[in-house]
């Protein structure tokens, strides 16, 4: 059987919440390691993997691998009925078409259970190679959020250049052309408010800003983002669930005709 | 101009 049990519920409400627009549908894989997903959006334009460890739980146990497939708009129903405060067990029996969801007050006082339907999904791995990036950049997610939400109201892709003078956000639009620039910044004093830019080599690439948008949805998960881009390769945005995990977007990028 | 690329012509099926 698989349980796990997480004392942050709000943890995983966000979490489909940040999904749940991108990706219908999705196998949460299984294991004695922990959960993992692995889904694109419908265009295969870009794909969501979330990785969350079993020592991130409060109690893990998967007896056997199993692949659960899950529609997160309907997960998403049912988590909308966990308080913020609950903590939050997910539970299936091995080959079970039905996930359990058991929420219980931080008082203990209030004790409910839901059970998901499951379906089976034909799932599409990719295999996505290991490698060094030319420029890794790590910003306030908030940062993030701001710009590909201020953007998108001008135009629809964003170039974005990473040069030894800082990380620039371009766009141009019917109402005319936008460019936000951000330095190398670790002068404040917490780290998550620091703009650490890791340059190798100067990179610039043009997204569709609708998708980076679309991302932002995860900013309350953390509190830094992780933007990782190398000449014609998609760009990952990352950000890290504390000691549980992370969830890492990946957007193919737009090329010359 | 350019086009959207699509995530399979980076990352292999596996």
């Amino acid at each position: 059987m698989f349980e796990a049990r997480i004392t942050q519920g709000a943890v995983l409400k966000k979490l489909v919440e940040a999904l749940k627009e991108l990706v219908t549908e999705g196998n949460f894989d299984v294991s004695s390691t922990g959960l993992q997903l692995q889904a694109m959006d419908s265009s295969h334009v870009c794909l969501v993997s979330l990785a969350l460890r079993e020592d991130g739980f409060e109690h893990f146990r998967c007896d056997r691998n199993m692949a659960m497939g899950i529609h997160f708009q309907n997960l998403s129903k049912i988590l909308k009925c966990a308080g913020n405060e609950d903590t939050i067990t997910l539970k299936a029996e091995d080959n079970a078409d039905q996930l359990t969801l058991m929420f219980e007050s931080s008082n203990q006082d209030r004790i409910s259970d839901f059970d998901l339907k499951l379906m089976s999904i034909e799932s599409e791995h990719l295999g996505i190679p290991d490698q060094e990036y030319s420029a890794e950049i790590k910003m306030p997610s908030s940062e993030y959020q701001r710009i590909v939400r201020d953007l998108t109201s001008i135009g629809d892709t964003v170039l974005i250049s990473a040069t030894k003078e800082g990380i620039k956000f371009s766009t141009s639009g019917d109402v005319g052309t936008a460019n936000v620039t951000l330095r190398h910044n670790t002068t404040p004093e917490k780290p998550e408010e620091q703009t650490i830019i890791d340059l190798k080599e100067p990179v610039a690439l043009t997204f569709a800003l609708r998708y980076l948008n679309n991302f932002a949805k995860a900013t309350p998960l953390a509190p830094v983002v992780k933007l990782s881009l190398t000449k014609d390769l998609p760009i990952v945005v990352e950000y890290q669930i504390g000691e549980l995990g992370a969830v890492k977007f990946y957007l193919a990028p737009k090329i010359d005709d | 101009r350019q086009t959207q690329s699509g995530l399979g012509a980076f990352f292999k099926q596996t």
